[in-house]
């Protein structure tokens, strides 16, 4: 094997109902972002560009929890993690807490080759975006009406969690990548 | 949650993540995904992404226990993938995308479905979402 490449979109309780029409969403955007990394591994690209092109690619659809339709947050915001890493250096970068940068994989490759540190978080992750050339964004460029209404519906349920009812068993139940 | 892994012509792993997190998380929560070793995770073994339930996923060191089990155990990734989704994970906790350093591909969940695609150069491909499709 030459080369390979792997790919996810998040995991945990998918209903094999889903609508064909949103299956072939799922399909057609895993497809992308799969052609994506081929391109770039098949004319001898190296493995960090084809994870952070890929990842770019996944976060770019609105489909998948991250980037443009990444989920809302307590507070009704929307708050991004990224990290990326490379196997041939140990090299890593990371950020936490994310609200303006349009694509965090890339931020997060800065971090591992322009500074002197690992992570990031909050505040001091937008000063660091601030230092760089990444794509800004107002956080509304990451709502989607999907999952806003996922949002109200998991803001109705935790209002219900009883106090005998332990809030990890709410969470175990709800999680989604 | 995102995440790729890549073996490249040159011998070279890498691992991304990407994440908005869980619905309705609290102010400053943080999952696996931006912790190196939990989420996301390569070295001269394997490059690991993971996706599911961020706070079992970081107990568990995931990603970098399933490297580590590769090189401490002889085990194949196959194996190792096993070793943290049935004997550490509990069911339904996360799934994981991986490549090791000969281009071997495995991709496992212990969750209903987990939305994955993959290739290598001798064609082999795959894109699914549940276990059996």
């Amino acid at each position: 094997v030459d080369w390979a490449i792997a790919l996810h979109g998040g995991a945990g309780t998918i209903s094999q109902d889903l609508p064909d029409s949103v299956k072939q969403e799922y399909y057609e955007g895993l497809e992308q972002a799969l052609r994506t990394g081929e391109l770039i591994l098949r004319d001898g690209g190296s493995a960090l560009d084809a994870v952070e092109h890929v990842v770019r690619s996944l976060e770019d659809n609105p489909r998948f929890n991250a980037g443009r339709g990444a989920v809302f947050t307590k507070e009704g915001k929307h708050e991004l993690d990224a990290a990326i890493m490379d196997g041939s250096t140990l090299g890593a970068g990371a950020l936490t807490g994310l609200t303006t940068v349009k694509n965090p994989i890339s931020l997060a490759r800065k971090v591992m080759t322009d500074s002197p540190h690992i992570l990031f978080s909050g505040e001091g992750a937008e000063t660091y975006a601030d230092e760089t050339d990444v794509e800004r964004v107002d956080n509304d460029h990451f709502h989607t009406e999907r999952r806003y209404e996922q949002w109200q519906r998991a803001q109705e349920e935790a209002r219900a969690i009883t106090p005998e009812e332990s809030i990890h068993d709410w969470i175990k139940d709800t999680k989604f990548g | 949650t995102v995440g790729a892994v890549a073996y490249d012509s040159k011998g070279n792993l890498a691992a991304a993540t990407s994440t908005g997190g869980m619905t309705n998380k609290q102010f400053g929560r943080v999952g696996d995904v931006p912790i190196i070793g939990s989420g996301t995770f390569a070295n001269h073994i394997a490059a690991i992404s993971a996706t599911g339930w961020g706070e079992q996923i970081m107990r568990n060191v995931s990603a970098n226990t399933i490297a580590n089990y590769m090189e401490f155990k002889e085990a194949s990734l196959d194996e190792a993938m096993d070793f943290i989704l049935n004997e550490r994970l509990d069911p339904g906790d996360a799934g994981f995308v991986a490549v090791d350093h000969q281009g071997n591909i495995s991709m496992k969940m212990n969750t209903t479905g987990m939305f994955r695609a993959s290739l290598n150069s001798n064609g082999d491909r795959t894109v699914m979402i549940w276990e059996d499709e």
